[in-house]
């Protein structure tokens, strides 16, 4: 009854089948069943659960499962789509197929403005941004006056915020990124072109032959 | 120059967008 050995012990959850998933995403069958030998490895990294917790993503991205960082909690928060605080392998899949190089980039586009919506309302706004900028400064030990700070929103603001009601909707944002995409850099991950060559074990959990 | 900087592409470097590192081994 225990939480913690609860927590500790409990049986993985049978993960979806790989074949709804490939049809779901740009992902082959195979492609799944490789990126199920990573989500296991992630999964089991602390908990043992089969479910990847927060922890448990930070130390994937960081070797450190407490580093704090708004960006993570921000991904994590949205690969965690029903929202009850850990990532299942569905989940998993369906979130790593927008950074997919093949996706396409309305729907990276759409996906980076949830991401940078952080309270959801539906815009961007002014203080969002701030925050956000605040804290990749932050992260990366740059000092930067306030001053600076609010001159930087206020350009990208000016470039993004079309029709100036200080924030930036959707549309907005749809523009402003096709305008400049290489901020969308981060929403494409290389690796995945390439999953069965970099999880080739995929064939002992298997068993799919195609 | 702060003011030749997008914020978006400042904050689009943070490592916690590095998702790259999941596939490290």
């Amino acid at each position: 009854m225990g939480c913690a050995s609860s927590k500790q012990f409990k049986r993985a959850p049978h993960h979806e089948d790989a074949s709804i998933l490939a049809k779901e995403t740009t992902f082959s069958v195979n492609e799944v069943e490789a990126l199920y030998v990573l989500f296991e490895k992630i999964s089991y990294s602390i908990f043992k659960d089969g479910l990847i917790h927060k922890e448990e993503f930070q130390l994937a991205l960081f070797k450190n499962s407490n580093r704090k960082n708004l960006f993570a909690d921000r991904i994590f928060d949205l690969f965690d789509l029903k929202r009850n605080g850990v990532i299942e392998f569905g989940e998993f899949v369906r979130s790593l197929h927008i950074f997919h190089p093949d996706t396409p980039m309305e729907d990276k586009i759409a996906f980076a403005f949830r991401l940078y919506d952080l309270r959801g309302t539906g815009s961007i706004e002014r203080e969002e941004l701030k925050e956000m900028v605040l804290a990749i400064l932050n992260e990366s030990d740059l000092l930067l006056s306030d001053d600076a700070v609010e001159q930087i929103v206020d350009q990208t603001f000016q470039q993004a915020d079309l029709n100036g009601d200080g924030r930036i909707d959707v549309d907005e944002w749809k523009a402003f990124a096709s305008k400049n995409p290489a901020l969308l850099k981060n929403m494409t991950l290389p690796y995945l072109k390439d999953i069965t060559m970099a999880f080739p074990s995929f064939v002992l959990y298997s068993g799919s032959g195609d | 120059k702060p003011e030749s900087m997008n914020a978006f592409a400042l904050i689009s470097r943070s490592q916690g967008f590095n998702l790259g590192n999941l596939f490290e081994k």
